[in-house]
Protein backbone atom coordinates (compact mmCIF):
# COMPACT_ATOMS: atom_id res chain seq x y z
CA UNK A 1 0.00 0.00 0.00
CA UNK A 2 1.34 3.65 0.27
CA UNK A 3 3.09 4.90 2.98
CA UNK A 4 2.27 6.47 6.12
CA UNK A 5 3.85 9.54 5.67
CA UNK A 6 2.86 9.96 2.15
CA UNK A 7 -0.96 9.75 3.64
CA UNK A 8 -0.14 12.02 6.12
CA UNK A 9 1.52 13.89 3.17
CA UNK A 10 -1.04 14.45 1.32
CA UNK A 11 -3.72 17.11 2.83
CA UNK A 12 -0.91 19.24 2.86
CA UNK A 13 -0.79 19.05 -1.14
CA UNK A 14 -4.24 19.67 -1.33
CA UNK A 15 -4.07 22.71 0.67
CA UNK A 16 -1.58 24.43 -1.30
CA UNK A 17 -3.84 23.46 -4.22
CA UNK A 18 -6.93 25.15 -2.84
CA UNK A 19 -4.84 28.11 -1.77
CA UNK A 20 -3.58 28.55 -5.36
CA UNK A 21 -6.91 28.40 -6.95
CA UNK A 22 -8.01 31.85 -9.23
CA UNK A 23 -4.66 32.24 -8.54
CA UNK A 24 -2.97 30.83 -11.50
CA UNK A 25 -3.70 28.19 -14.01
CA UNK A 26 -1.04 25.34 -13.74
CA UNK A 27 2.16 25.04 -11.74
CA UNK A 28 5.60 23.34 -12.13
CA UNK A 29 7.00 20.84 -9.05
CA UNK A 30 10.04 23.16 -9.00
CA UNK A 31 7.92 26.24 -8.12
CA UNK A 32 5.44 24.03 -5.98
CA UNK A 33 8.67 22.96 -4.16
CA UNK A 34 9.53 26.25 -3.85
CA UNK A 35 5.91 27.04 -1.78
CA UNK A 36 5.83 23.78 0.18
CA UNK A 37 9.81 24.24 1.32
CA UNK A 38 10.20 20.59 -0.19
CA UNK A 39 11.89 19.04 -3.53
CA UNK A 40 10.36 19.11 -6.62
CA UNK A 41 11.16 14.96 -7.09
CA UNK A 42 9.15 14.48 -3.29
CA UNK A 43 6.75 16.04 -4.90
CA UNK A 44 6.29 13.88 -8.33
CA UNK A 45 6.81 10.83 -6.21
CA UNK A 46 4.29 10.96 -3.57
CA UNK A 47 1.56 12.03 -6.41
CA UNK A 48 2.94 9.46 -8.54
CA UNK A 49 1.02 6.52 -5.40
CA UNK A 50 -2.17 8.39 -6.21
CA UNK A 51 -2.34 8.08 -10.20
CA UNK A 52 -0.83 9.74 -13.18
CA UNK A 53 -1.65 13.44 -12.86
CA UNK A 54 -0.52 15.41 -16.01
CA UNK A 55 2.22 16.94 -15.68
CA UNK A 56 2.76 17.53 -19.50
CA UNK A 57 5.51 19.85 -20.23
CA UNK A 58 4.01 22.60 -18.69
CA UNK A 59 3.02 21.64 -14.56
CA UNK A 60 0.30 20.68 -12.40
CA UNK A 61 -3.27 22.08 -13.24
CA UNK A 62 -4.43 23.43 -10.55
CA UNK A 63 -8.17 23.63 -11.03
CA UNK A 64 -7.62 19.69 -11.69
CA UNK A 65 -5.51 18.78 -8.70
CA UNK A 66 -7.92 20.20 -6.40
CA UNK A 67 -10.49 18.32 -7.86
CA UNK A 68 -8.67 15.20 -7.89
CA UNK A 69 -7.20 15.58 -4.49
CA UNK A 70 -10.85 16.35 -3.15
CA UNK A 71 -12.19 13.37 -4.53
CA UNK A 72 -9.39 11.16 -3.33
CA UNK A 73 -9.68 12.65 0.53
CA UNK A 74 -13.21 12.05 -0.11
CA UNK A 75 -14.49 15.76 0.39
CA UNK A 76 -15.69 16.63 -2.96
CA UNK A 77 -19.00 16.09 -0.91
CA UNK A 78 -19.86 18.16 2.13
CA UNK A 79 -18.98 15.96 5.20
CA UNK A 80 -19.95 15.70 8.26
CA UNK A 81 -18.39 15.70 11.90
CA UNK A 82 -19.65 15.62 16.00
CA UNK A 83 -18.06 17.00 18.89
CA UNK A 84 -17.71 15.36 22.23
CA UNK A 85 -16.98 17.67 24.77
CA UNK A 86 -17.59 21.08 24.46
CA UNK A 87 -15.29 22.49 26.60
CA UNK A 88 -12.22 24.80 25.94
CA UNK A 89 -10.29 22.64 23.56
CA UNK A 90 -14.00 21.26 21.87
CA UNK A 91 -15.11 25.04 22.03
CA UNK A 92 -11.81 25.96 19.64
CA UNK A 93 -12.27 23.00 17.64
CA UNK A 94 -15.86 24.31 16.97
CA UNK A 95 -14.70 27.65 16.22
CA UNK A 96 -12.28 26.87 13.62
CA UNK A 97 -13.13 28.14 10.07
CA UNK A 98 -11.06 26.10 8.68
CA UNK A 99 -12.70 22.78 9.18
CA UNK A 100 -15.46 24.30 7.19
CA UNK A 101 -13.28 25.43 4.31
CA UNK A 102 -11.84 22.21 3.21
CA UNK A 103 -15.27 20.55 3.45
CA UNK A 104 -16.09 19.91 6.53
CA UNK A 105 -19.68 20.73 8.65
CA UNK A 106 -19.89 20.58 12.20
CA UNK A 107 -23.05 18.66 12.35
CA UNK A 108 -23.47 18.54 16.60
CA UNK A 109 -21.69 18.97 19.80
CA UNK A 110 -22.52 17.23 22.89
CA UNK A 111 -21.47 17.66 26.18
CA UNK A 112 -22.90 15.78 30.38
CA UNK A 113 -22.88 19.00 31.54
CA UNK A 114 -25.98 21.09 31.78
CA UNK A 115 -24.85 24.36 32.74
CA UNK A 116 -23.50 24.29 28.76
CA UNK A 117 -26.50 22.12 26.92
CA UNK A 118 -28.61 24.96 24.94
CA UNK A 119 -25.79 27.15 24.60
CA UNK A 120 -24.58 28.06 20.89
CA UNK A 121 -21.17 27.42 19.82
CA UNK A 122 -19.71 27.73 16.58
CA UNK A 123 -23.47 28.23 15.34
CA UNK A 124 -24.78 24.87 16.71
CA UNK A 125 -26.70 24.05 19.45
CA UNK A 126 -24.77 21.78 22.69
CA UNK A 127 -26.98 18.96 22.99
CA UNK A 128 -26.79 16.31 25.64
CA UNK A 129 -24.56 13.06 25.32
CA UNK A 130 -27.73 10.94 26.12
CA UNK A 131 -29.09 11.59 22.82
CA UNK A 132 -26.00 11.22 20.85
CA UNK A 133 -26.37 7.66 19.71
CA UNK A 134 -30.03 8.55 18.30
CA UNK A 135 -28.65 11.51 16.99
CA UNK A 136 -25.81 9.30 14.86
CA UNK A 137 -28.77 6.54 14.01
CA UNK A 138 -30.41 9.67 12.05
CA UNK A 139 -27.60 11.64 10.24
CA UNK A 140 -24.45 10.43 8.35
CA UNK A 141 -21.53 11.56 10.39
CA UNK A 142 -17.82 10.95 8.73
CA UNK A 143 -16.31 12.22 11.97
CA UNK A 144 -16.22 12.03 15.49
CA UNK A 145 -13.85 14.18 17.58
CA UNK A 146 -13.81 13.38 21.36
CA UNK A 147 -12.49 16.32 23.12
CA UNK A 148 -13.55 14.82 26.87
CA UNK A 149 -11.54 14.14 29.75
CA UNK A 150 -9.22 10.45 29.44
CA UNK A 151 -12.01 8.85 31.58
CA UNK A 152 -15.14 9.42 29.19
CA UNK A 153 -13.04 9.06 26.15
CA UNK A 154 -13.49 5.08 25.78
CA UNK A 155 -16.85 5.15 26.41
CA UNK A 156 -17.83 7.69 23.74
CA UNK A 157 -15.28 6.00 21.52
CA UNK A 158 -17.81 2.75 21.96
CA UNK A 159 -20.82 4.82 20.59
CA UNK A 160 -19.26 6.22 17.69
CA UNK A 161 -18.25 2.32 17.26
CA UNK A 162 -21.60 0.70 17.65
CA UNK A 163 -23.38 3.71 15.73
CA UNK A 164 -21.00 2.83 12.57
CA UNK A 165 -19.42 6.70 12.49
CA UNK A 166 -16.68 6.34 9.63
CA UNK A 167 -13.30 7.24 12.61
CA UNK A 168 -12.56 9.01 15.13
CA UNK A 169 -10.30 11.46 15.95
CA UNK A 170 -9.36 11.73 19.68
CA UNK A 171 -7.56 14.67 21.75
CA UNK A 172 -7.64 12.77 25.14
CA UNK A 173 -4.92 11.39 26.24
CA UNK A 174 -5.74 8.04 26.26
CA UNK A 175 -5.10 6.24 23.38
CA UNK A 176 -7.91 4.31 21.31
CA UNK A 177 -7.15 1.41 19.29
CA UNK A 178 -7.82 1.87 15.65
CA UNK A 179 -9.81 -1.46 13.93
CA UNK A 180 -9.88 -2.78 10.06
CA UNK A 181 -13.58 -1.12 10.64
CA UNK A 182 -12.89 1.97 12.29
CA UNK A 183 -9.44 4.02 11.88
CA UNK A 184 -8.68 6.30 14.59
CA UNK A 185 -6.20 8.78 15.19
CA UNK A 186 -5.08 10.18 18.51
CA UNK A 187 -3.69 13.36 18.40
CA UNK A 188 -0.72 13.78 20.69
CA UNK A 189 0.42 17.69 20.94
CA UNK A 190 3.07 16.26 23.36
CA UNK A 191 4.77 14.66 20.75
CA UNK A 192 5.14 18.04 18.59
CA UNK A 193 6.10 19.75 21.51
CA UNK A 194 9.38 17.12 22.33
CA UNK A 195 10.29 16.76 18.70
CA UNK A 196 10.43 20.31 18.21
CA UNK A 197 12.59 20.31 21.04
CA UNK A 198 14.57 17.89 19.48
CA UNK A 199 15.17 19.86 16.74
CA UNK A 200 16.17 22.86 19.05
CA UNK A 201 18.90 20.39 20.61
CA UNK A 202 20.09 19.59 17.24
CA UNK A 203 20.39 23.04 15.61
CA UNK A 204 22.78 24.24 18.28
CA UNK A 205 25.09 21.53 17.22
CA UNK A 206 25.17 22.07 13.80
CA UNK B 1 20.85 12.87 8.56
CA UNK B 2 18.34 11.32 10.53
CA UNK B 3 14.76 10.59 8.41
CA UNK B 4 12.31 13.49 9.03
CA UNK B 5 9.81 10.60 10.52
CA UNK B 6 11.99 9.36 12.42
CA UNK B 7 12.47 12.28 14.45
CA UNK B 8 8.54 12.62 14.69
CA UNK B 9 8.36 9.14 16.06
CA UNK B 10 10.87 9.57 18.37
CA UNK B 11 8.18 11.18 21.10
CA UNK B 12 6.15 7.92 21.33
CA UNK B 13 8.64 5.53 22.25
CA UNK B 14 9.87 8.38 25.25
CA UNK B 15 6.04 8.15 26.07
CA UNK B 16 5.98 4.33 25.88
CA UNK B 17 9.21 4.01 28.17
CA UNK B 18 7.80 6.76 30.55
CA UNK B 19 4.51 5.17 31.07
CA UNK B 20 6.71 1.54 31.57
CA UNK B 21 8.75 2.73 34.32
CA UNK B 22 8.05 1.08 37.82
CA UNK B 23 6.02 -1.69 35.93
CA UNK B 24 8.57 -3.37 34.34
CA UNK B 25 12.51 -3.60 34.16
CA UNK B 26 13.06 -4.27 30.83
CA UNK B 27 11.07 -4.90 27.38
CA UNK B 28 12.27 -6.54 24.34
CA UNK B 29 11.54 -5.46 20.69
CA UNK B 30 9.19 -7.66 20.09
CA UNK B 31 7.18 -7.35 23.49
CA UNK B 32 7.33 -3.17 22.81
CA UNK B 33 6.19 -3.12 19.11
CA UNK B 34 2.77 -4.93 19.92
CA UNK B 35 2.67 -2.32 22.82
CA UNK B 36 2.68 0.14 19.86
CA UNK B 37 0.85 -1.53 16.97
CA UNK B 38 4.53 -1.26 15.16
CA UNK B 39 6.91 -3.61 14.07
CA UNK B 40 10.00 -5.00 16.05
CA UNK B 41 12.36 -4.37 13.54
CA UNK B 42 10.77 -0.85 12.87
CA UNK B 43 11.66 -0.31 16.50
CA UNK B 44 15.47 -1.26 16.32
CA UNK B 45 16.01 0.90 13.04
CA UNK B 46 14.26 4.03 14.52
CA UNK B 47 16.66 3.43 18.31
CA UNK B 48 19.65 2.58 15.87
CA UNK B 49 19.57 6.38 14.47
CA UNK B 50 20.01 7.40 18.05
CA UNK B 51 23.05 5.44 19.37
CA UNK B 52 23.83 1.74 20.75
CA UNK B 53 20.79 0.83 23.03
CA UNK B 54 22.13 -2.25 24.26
CA UNK B 55 19.50 -4.76 23.55
CA UNK B 56 21.93 -7.61 25.16
CA UNK B 57 19.63 -10.64 24.25
CA UNK B 58 17.07 -9.60 27.06
CA UNK B 59 15.73 -6.72 25.93
CA UNK B 60 15.88 -2.46 26.75
CA UNK B 61 16.31 -1.44 29.98
CA UNK B 62 13.24 0.69 30.67
CA UNK B 63 14.81 3.33 33.27
CA UNK B 64 18.07 3.77 31.08
CA UNK B 65 15.84 4.07 27.56
CA UNK B 66 13.52 6.67 29.49
CA UNK B 67 16.61 8.67 30.71
CA UNK B 68 18.67 8.57 27.29
CA UNK B 69 15.57 9.31 25.43
CA UNK B 70 15.06 12.29 27.76
CA UNK B 71 18.16 13.39 27.55
CA UNK B 72 17.91 12.74 23.65
CA UNK B 73 15.23 15.31 23.44
CA UNK B 74 16.59 17.62 25.73
CA UNK B 75 13.89 17.56 28.55
CA UNK B 76 16.94 16.07 30.92
CA UNK B 77 16.50 19.02 32.64
CA UNK B 78 13.06 21.38 33.11
CA UNK B 79 12.32 23.39 29.91
CA UNK B 80 10.21 26.46 29.91
CA UNK B 81 7.25 27.35 27.76
CA UNK B 82 5.20 30.48 27.09
CA UNK B 83 1.54 30.86 25.45
CA UNK B 84 0.74 34.13 23.59
CA UNK B 85 -3.01 34.11 23.22
CA UNK B 86 -5.27 33.19 26.24
CA UNK B 87 -8.28 32.27 24.38
CA UNK B 88 -10.28 28.96 24.01
CA UNK B 89 -7.00 27.20 22.64
CA UNK B 90 -4.85 29.17 24.23
CA UNK B 91 -6.21 28.00 28.13
CA UNK B 92 -6.74 23.91 26.92
CA UNK B 93 -3.12 23.92 26.04
CA UNK B 94 -2.59 25.86 29.48
CA UNK B 95 -4.71 23.12 31.71
CA UNK B 96 -2.96 20.28 29.73
CA UNK B 97 -1.16 18.07 32.12
CA UNK B 98 0.92 16.03 29.97
CA UNK B 99 3.36 19.00 28.92
CA UNK B 100 4.02 19.31 32.67
CA UNK B 101 4.46 15.35 32.92
CA UNK B 102 7.14 15.09 29.84
CA UNK B 103 9.35 18.02 31.21
CA UNK B 104 7.59 20.92 29.80
CA UNK B 105 6.83 23.91 32.75
CA UNK B 106 4.39 27.04 32.11
CA UNK B 107 6.31 30.34 32.65
CA UNK B 108 4.15 32.64 31.00
CA UNK B 109 0.75 33.63 29.34
CA UNK B 110 0.06 36.27 27.37
CA UNK B 111 -2.91 38.11 25.71
CA UNK B 112 -3.81 42.15 24.56
CA UNK B 113 -7.47 41.65 25.56
CA UNK B 114 -8.18 43.94 29.02
CA UNK B 115 -10.43 41.53 30.23
CA UNK B 116 -8.34 38.71 30.30
CA UNK B 117 -4.99 40.17 31.86
CA UNK B 118 -4.74 39.08 35.57
CA UNK B 119 -6.71 35.76 35.54
CA UNK B 120 -5.40 32.57 36.70
CA UNK B 121 -5.01 30.09 33.64
CA UNK B 122 -3.19 26.90 34.57
CA UNK B 123 -1.67 28.35 37.42
CA UNK B 124 -0.42 31.08 35.95
CA UNK B 125 -1.38 34.72 35.20
CA UNK B 126 -1.91 36.10 32.18
CA UNK B 127 0.19 39.27 31.35
CA UNK B 128 -0.26 41.92 28.74
CA UNK B 129 1.57 40.95 25.72
CA UNK B 130 3.54 44.03 25.84
CA UNK B 131 5.43 42.89 27.95
CA UNK B 132 6.36 39.39 26.00
CA UNK B 133 9.48 41.01 24.84
CA UNK B 134 10.75 41.88 28.22
CA UNK B 135 9.59 38.49 30.12
CA UNK B 136 11.35 36.66 27.60
CA UNK B 137 14.49 38.80 27.80
CA UNK B 138 14.49 38.13 31.65
CA UNK B 139 13.40 34.05 31.34
CA UNK B 140 15.05 31.04 29.84
CA UNK B 141 12.20 29.60 27.42
CA UNK B 142 12.50 27.30 25.33
CA UNK B 143 9.63 27.30 23.05
CA UNK B 144 7.16 29.83 21.78
CA UNK B 145 3.36 28.98 21.34
CA UNK B 146 0.89 31.33 19.05
CA UNK B 147 -2.66 30.78 19.68
CA UNK B 148 -3.52 33.93 18.32
CA UNK B 149 -5.53 34.94 15.63
CA UNK B 150 -4.02 34.49 12.22
CA UNK B 151 -3.56 38.15 11.91
CA UNK B 152 -1.33 38.34 14.69
CA UNK B 153 0.38 35.53 14.68
CA UNK B 154 3.36 36.65 12.45
CA UNK B 155 4.24 39.70 14.87
CA UNK B 156 4.67 37.46 17.39
CA UNK B 157 6.69 35.26 15.82
CA UNK B 158 8.96 38.05 15.47
CA UNK B 159 9.23 38.57 19.36
CA UNK B 160 9.54 35.30 19.68
CA UNK B 161 12.66 35.52 17.04
CA UNK B 162 14.10 38.84 18.26
CA UNK B 163 14.42 37.52 21.71
CA UNK B 164 15.94 34.00 21.20
CA UNK B 165 13.74 31.54 21.85
CA UNK B 166 14.75 27.86 21.05
CA UNK B 167 11.49 27.63 19.15
CA UNK B 168 8.08 27.85 17.69
CA UNK B 169 4.60 25.99 17.98
CA UNK B 170 2.11 27.96 15.68
CA UNK B 171 -1.72 26.86 15.97
CA UNK B 172 -2.69 30.25 13.93
CA UNK B 173 -4.04 29.47 10.57
CA UNK B 174 -0.53 31.27 8.72
CA UNK B 175 2.32 29.03 8.23
CA UNK B 176 5.36 30.74 9.82
CA UNK B 177 8.75 29.67 8.03
CA UNK B 178 11.57 27.83 10.11
CA UNK B 179 15.07 29.67 9.72
CA UNK B 180 18.11 27.81 10.81
CA UNK B 181 18.52 29.05 13.75
CA UNK B 182 14.77 29.28 15.02
CA UNK B 183 12.79 25.63 14.26
CA UNK B 184 9.01 26.47 13.62
CA UNK B 185 6.44 23.02 13.62
CA UNK B 186 3.32 24.80 12.04
CA UNK B 187 0.27 22.50 13.29
CA UNK B 188 -2.64 21.66 11.02
CA UNK B 189 -5.21 19.52 12.50
CA UNK B 190 -7.64 20.04 9.64
CA UNK B 191 -4.48 17.84 7.69
CA UNK B 192 -5.54 14.80 10.64
CA UNK B 193 -9.30 15.35 9.48
CA UNK B 194 -7.87 14.94 5.80
CA UNK B 195 -5.91 12.05 6.58
CA UNK B 196 -8.46 10.43 8.37
CA UNK B 197 -11.03 11.10 5.51
CA UNK B 198 -8.83 9.60 3.07
CA UNK B 199 -8.39 6.46 5.46
CA UNK B 200 -12.18 5.63 6.04
CA UNK B 201 -12.45 5.92 2.46
CA UNK B 202 -9.79 3.33 1.57
CA UNK B 203 -11.26 1.26 4.24
CA UNK B 204 -14.46 0.67 2.44
CA UNK B 205 -12.21 -0.59 -0.36
CA UNK B 206 -10.02 -3.25 1.35
N1 LIG C 1 -4.10 16.05 22.59
C1 LIG C 1 -3.55 17.07 23.23
O1 LIG C 1 -2.37 17.31 23.06
C2 LIG C 1 -4.41 17.92 24.16
C3 LIG C 1 -4.20 19.30 24.41
C4 LIG C 1 -5.08 19.95 25.29
C5 LIG C 1 -6.12 19.21 25.90
N2 LIG C 1 -6.26 17.87 25.63
C6 LIG C 1 -7.26 17.02 26.18
O2 LIG C 1 -8.51 17.35 25.56
C7 LIG C 1 -9.58 17.09 26.49
C8 LIG C 1 -10.41 18.35 26.66
O3 LIG C 1 -9.62 19.37 27.25
P1 LIG C 1 -10.34 20.73 27.75
O4 LIG C 1 -9.29 21.67 28.19
O5 LIG C 1 -11.29 21.17 26.70
O6 LIG C 1 -11.16 20.19 29.00
P2 LIG C 1 -12.51 20.79 29.62
O7 LIG C 1 -12.62 20.26 30.99
O8 LIG C 1 -12.55 22.27 29.39
O9 LIG C 1 -13.67 20.14 28.70
C9 LIG C 1 -14.08 18.82 28.83
C10 LIG C 1 -15.58 18.76 28.54
O10 LIG C 1 -15.99 17.38 28.43
C11 LIG C 1 -17.25 17.25 29.07
N3 LIG C 1 -17.49 15.84 29.38
C12 LIG C 1 -17.04 15.09 30.43
N4 LIG C 1 -17.47 13.83 30.32
C13 LIG C 1 -18.22 13.76 29.19
C14 LIG C 1 -18.97 12.70 28.56
N5 LIG C 1 -19.02 11.47 29.06
N6 LIG C 1 -19.64 12.97 27.43
C15 LIG C 1 -19.62 14.23 26.91
N7 LIG C 1 -18.94 15.27 27.46
C16 LIG C 1 -18.24 15.02 28.58
C17 LIG C 1 -17.16 18.16 30.27
O11 LIG C 1 -18.45 18.47 30.77
C18 LIG C 1 -16.42 19.36 29.69
O12 LIG C 1 -17.29 20.33 29.16
C19 LIG C 1 -8.93 16.59 27.77
O13 LIG C 1 -8.91 15.19 27.76
C20 LIG C 1 -7.51 17.11 27.68
O14 LIG C 1 -6.59 16.32 28.40
C21 LIG C 1 -5.43 17.26 24.78
N1 LIG D 1 -4.28 24.51 14.17
C1 LIG D 1 -5.53 24.16 14.22
O1 LIG D 1 -5.90 23.20 13.64
C2 LIG D 1 -6.49 25.03 15.03
C3 LIG D 1 -7.65 24.54 15.68
C4 LIG D 1 -8.44 25.45 16.38
C5 LIG D 1 -8.07 26.81 16.39
N2 LIG D 1 -6.96 27.23 15.73
C6 LIG D 1 -6.46 28.58 15.69
O2 LIG D 1 -5.90 28.89 16.97
C7 LIG D 1 -6.06 30.29 17.22
C8 LIG D 1 -6.79 30.48 18.52
O3 LIG D 1 -8.11 29.98 18.44
P1 LIG D 1 -9.15 30.27 19.63
O4 LIG D 1 -10.39 29.48 19.35
O5 LIG D 1 -8.44 30.06 20.94
O6 LIG D 1 -9.42 31.83 19.41
P2 LIG D 1 -9.87 32.91 20.51
O7 LIG D 1 -10.44 34.05 19.76
O8 LIG D 1 -10.69 32.23 21.56
O9 LIG D 1 -8.48 33.35 21.20
C9 LIG D 1 -7.54 34.19 20.58
C10 LIG D 1 -6.89 35.05 21.67
O10 LIG D 1 -5.77 35.75 21.11
C11 LIG D 1 -5.76 37.06 21.67
N3 LIG D 1 -4.95 37.95 20.83
C12 LIG D 1 -5.32 38.58 19.67
N4 LIG D 1 -4.26 39.28 19.19
C13 LIG D 1 -3.23 39.09 20.05
C14 LIG D 1 -1.88 39.57 20.09
N5 LIG D 1 -1.37 40.38 19.16
N6 LIG D 1 -1.09 39.21 21.13
C15 LIG D 1 -1.58 38.39 22.11
N7 LIG D 1 -2.85 37.89 22.11
C16 LIG D 1 -3.65 38.25 21.09
C17 LIG D 1 -7.23 37.43 21.78
O11 LIG D 1 -7.42 38.50 22.69
C18 LIG D 1 -7.85 36.10 22.24
O12 LIG D 1 -7.87 35.98 23.66
C19 LIG D 1 -6.79 30.87 16.01
O13 LIG D 1 -5.85 31.39 15.12
C20 LIG D 1 -7.49 29.66 15.40
O14 LIG D 1 -7.68 29.82 14.02
C21 LIG D 1 -6.18 26.36 15.09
Amino acid sequence: GIPEIVIERLPRYYRCFRALRGKREKISSHELAAEMHTSASQIRLDLSHFGGFGLQGYGYNVEELHTKLGQILGVDQAQYYVIVGAGRLGRAIANFPVFQEVGFSLAGIFDIDDSVIGQDIGGVRVSHADGLARFLGEHPVRIGIITTPAEAALGVAEIFRAAGVGGILNFAPVDIAPTRQLPVTNIHLTDRLLSLSWRIMHREQE
